[in-house]
């Protein structure tokens, strides 16, 4: 189908599926590593409104179709956000 | 090993000549050895051409600076990979001590040139990003961008690929354009 602004009702499965990849791109701290708690859902949705800006997308905050569309294509492995350890950035200053 | 590679991964933001070595190849694919070593050589092409840098396939893994990998799932470094679709590929900045210059694409991918999206992915389009990676630059926001993290299907012919404005302009900043490296070095070099 094409996609569209349409909200998608997440499941529980979708919803930790979210979570992860919000986390594994960067949008999203991992867990507390004392606690292990997640992020407030506030933060998930400020999350997928980073992610949104960041691929062009209306940043509704909204999982919508076209977002769910671009988080299941394929892509780089490495995050957008908080690149790894050492930014080139960084080590182009040092 | 560990020493030599972090010597190397310091210097490679100041050199002009990079080595590259293509290790491991797909188990199964449509594309021949060859043509992977080709797409490989044109790649980093895109990438030399705007700039002063110069790459050099060579045999040996000590000697090289980009060591292109197709991998399986977990190995080791973090980034596993998950079959086809989803992560295709990653690699390291030069300024990652340990993993710098290290190049890897996903084994299980339906590696395809010169196909329609639906084939498959478009091999030339994904190295040619993640060599941008290997050599210093970041994902972009810009559509137009080959560094968008997102596969948007082939870029374009190897031959006649060129990199877009942005891209252009970062690769420049780190590394200098070719032109101006010309004319810095013509008095030397005339006779």
């Amino acid at each position: 189908p094409t996609p569209s602004s349409a909200p998608v009702t997440p499941t529980e499965d979708e919803s930790t599926q979210l979570v992860d990849w919000l986390m594994k791109y960067g949008y999203l701290p991992p867990p507390d590593p004392s606690t292990g708690q997640l992020q407030a859902w506030t933060a998930v949705t400020n999350a997928v409104k980073s992610m949104q800006r960041f691929a062009g997308l209306k940043d509704s905050g909204v999982v919508d179709e076209e977002t769910m569309a671009l988080m299941n294509s394929p892509r780089c492995s490495l995050p957008d956000q908080g690149e790894p350890s050492q930014s080139p950035a960084n080590s182009k200053a040092r | 090993n560990i020493k030599r590679r972090r010597r190397r991964a310091i210097s490679m933001w100041t050199r002009r000549n990079i080595n590259w070595r293509l290790h491991t190849y797909p188990s199964s694919s449509h594309l021949s050895r060859e043509m992977i070593r080709s797409l490989v050589f044109y790649a980093l092409r895109v990438w030399a051409e705007p700039t002063p840098l110069e790459f050099h396939e060579v045999g040996s893994p000590e000697a090289a600076d980009l060591q292109v990998d197709f991998l399986h799932g977990y190995h080791g470094d973090g980034y596993p990979f998950d079959g086809a679709g989803g992560a295709v590929g990653h690699a390291f900045f030069p300024s990652d001590p340990d993993r710098a210059g290290g190049v890897h694409l996903d084994a299980e991918e339906e590696w395809t040139f010169r196909q329609p999206a639906s084939e498959g992915t478009d091999l030339f389009t994904v190295l040619v990003h993640e060599f941008g990676h290997a050599l210093g630059l970041s994902h972009s926001s810009s559509r137009h961008s080959v560094m968008r993290p997102y596969y948007q299907g082939p870029a374009g012919d190897p031959l006649h690929y060129s990199l877009g404005a942005q891209d252009l302009e970062t690769i420049t900043q780190l590394y200098g354009k070719r032109n101006q490296l010309l004319a810095t070095e013509a008095p030397h070099r005339a006779p």
